[in-house]
């Protein structure tokens, strides 16, 4: 495993753990978006279905149950924890997150390496994993105040997707017949989703001032 | 080869 795949599920693990510490410790969930955590939820459930049938490394089945259970437990805090709850925007989270799926499963189905559905299934969580976040980013231009802990778990986020990229990079040149079409462009799409995001977090962090997007 | 690299990622 090379320093960027590492830095990258770190940079990943962090951000779960930023959200889980922000429902855990401060029972709100303002400004998360729940369409987005449903989604993953989903991504990971389709992705890590290889868990029970190919054993990969004990590193890779821990982050595998890792992600999992943060993000079943994420849903679970919103949806139905006493306090946590009554901080869900659900006025502003309006997002149609069910219309991402179909299309994702459509182009999983004609575009995959193998038509077995393992292989759909796990086309399918890359796909939508790549749009996974637009509720999010939506919900986020209608807050108009984001705090500390969402922004930073954003940006955790963006930061994992870019050194994901590194990462394929650096295999493309170090490993043997390392070409991956889907997983590129679907991580690369993934990634320029957070350019935005990205744009006026550092402006605000030059400027030590609060993050504020755009209306 | 059915174990394609990019699945050791998560």
């Amino acid at each position: 495993m090379n320093i960027f795949r590492l830095a990258g599920d770190m940079t990943h693990l962090f951000s779960v753990l930023v959200l889980l510490l922000k429902i855990h410790t401060i029972k709100s969930c303002a400004g998360i978006s729940l369409k987005t955590q449903e989604l993953y939820a989903l991504v990971f459930a389709t992705r890590y279905l290889d868990i029970f049938t190919d054993y990969i490394s004990l590193y890779n089945t821990c982050m595998k149950l890792i992600f999992l259970g943060s993000s079943f437990s994420i849903v679970w805090y919103i949806r139905r924890h006493k306090i946590v709850r009554r901080s869900y925007d659900k006025e502003q989270d309006t997002f149609r997150h069910h219309f991402l799926i179909l299309p994702c499963i459509i182009l999983a189905l004609l575009i995959n390496e193998k038509f077995t559905v393992k292989e759909v299934m796990w086309t399918f969580s890359l796909y939508l994993e790549a749009v996974a976040i637009l509720p999010q980013l939506v919900l986020l231009q209608r807050t108009r105040n984001i705090d500390n802990l969402t922004g930073q778990y954003i940006f955790l986020l963006g930061a994992y997707r870019s050194l994901y990229i590194l990462n394929w990079i650096y295999r493309y040149f170090t490993e043997q017949h390392y070409v991956h079409w889907i997983t590129w462009i679907s991580g690369l799409v993934q990634t320029l989703l957070y350019a935005d995001f990205f744009y006026y977090y550092f402006h605000s962090w030059k400027n030590n001032e609060k993050l504020q997007l755009p209306a | 080869d059915n174990q394609s690299p990019a699945k050791d990622e998560l």
